[in-house]
C-alpha cells in the first residue's frame, strides 16, 4: 500500500460519506443520478465477487464491505425513502442503463485476463466504473444550481480516480511485474471523463462563484 | 512459487 493508493481510497470513501451525508441530513439528493448510483451497485456487486473466497488484507475486505453497503443503501435511499425520494427528479436523469451496461459486457466477454466466470464479471465491473459516472454529469449539465455538496461529490471521485493513476505509476515503477492492462486503460478513460468538470469546478472556485456546467 | 495476489485494488 502506497500513499497514492491510500489518499484514492480516502477519497473515495470521503465521496460516500459526503453522498450520505447529504441524503442523511438533508434529506435530498436533488441533483444525484439514480442511474449513476445503481450502475456503482452493479459494479461492486461484480467485482467484489472474491469477497469471501480470497482474503488480500482486513483493510481490504473492510472497504469492500464499505463499498458495497453504502452503494446499495444509497440506492435504496433514493428509491424507497420517503422524504429522500421526492427530491429525486426522474425526468431529468433520462440516461439509459443498458446503453453501459451491454456494451461493457460485451467487452468484458472479449477483453478479460481469464476467461472464467470471476474474471469477466471482474473486466465487466472495471469496465463499467469507467463510464458510470456519464448519467450524473448529463444531469449536472441539466441542472441550473449545483449545490455544493453534489460538486464536491463528483469532485471527489474524480479525485479518487487521479490518485489511483499516481498510484499505478508508483507501483509500476517499485514492483516488479506489476502490469494490469485492463485497468490501466479503463482507468485513464474515467479519469478524462471527469476533465472537463474539473476545469469548471476549478473556474468557480477561483472566481468564488457557484458551479455550473455550459449545456 | 509464491502465488500471486489477485486484484489487491478495490
Amino acid at each position: 500500500m502506497n500513499i497514492f493508493r491510500l489518499a484514492g481510497d480516502m477519497t473515495h470513501l470521503a465521496s460516500v460519506l459526503v453522498l450520505l451525508l447529504k441524503i442523511h441530513t438533508i434529506k435530498s439528493c436533488a441533483g444525484i443520478s439514480l442511474k449513476t448510483q445503481e450502475l456503482y451497485a452493479l459494479v461492486f456487486a461484480t467485482r467484489y465477487l472474491d469477497i469471501f473466497t480470497d482474503f488480500i488484507s482486513l483493510y481490504n475486505t473492510t472497504m469492500k464491505l464499505i463499498f458495497l453497503g453504502s452503494s446499495f443503501s444509497i440506492v435504496w435511499y433514493i428509491r424507497n425513502h420517503k422524504i429522500v425520494s421526492r427530491s429525486y427528479d426522474k425526468s431529468q436523469d433520462t440516461f439509459r442503463h443498458y446503453f453501459l451496461i451491454i456494451p461493457c459486457l460485451l467487452l468484458a466477454l472479449l477483453v478479460n485476463e481469464k476467461f472464467t466466470f470471476k474474471e469477466v464479471m471482474w473486466a465487466f465491473s472495471i469496465y463499467l466504473e469507467a463510464v458510470a459516472i456519464l448519467p450524473q454529469l448529463v444531469l449536472l449539465q441539466r441542472t441550473r444550481n449545483i449545490d455544493n455538496l453534489t460538486g464536491q461529490y463528483v469532485f471527489l471521485l474524480g479525485a479518487y480516480r487521479a490518485l489511483y493513476i499516481l498510484n499505478w505509476i508508483y507501483r509500476y515503477f517499485t514492483e516488479t511485474h506489476y502490469v494490469h492492462w485492463i485497468t490501466w486503460v479503463s482507468g485513464l478513460v474515467q479519469t478524462l471523463l471527469y476533465a472537463d468538470f474539473f476545469y469548471y469546478y476549478f473556474e468557480s472556485w477561483k472566481n468564488n462563484k457557484k458551479l455550473q456546467l455550459p449545456a | 512459487l509464491l502465488e500471486e495476489k489477485h486484484h489487491d485494488e478495490l
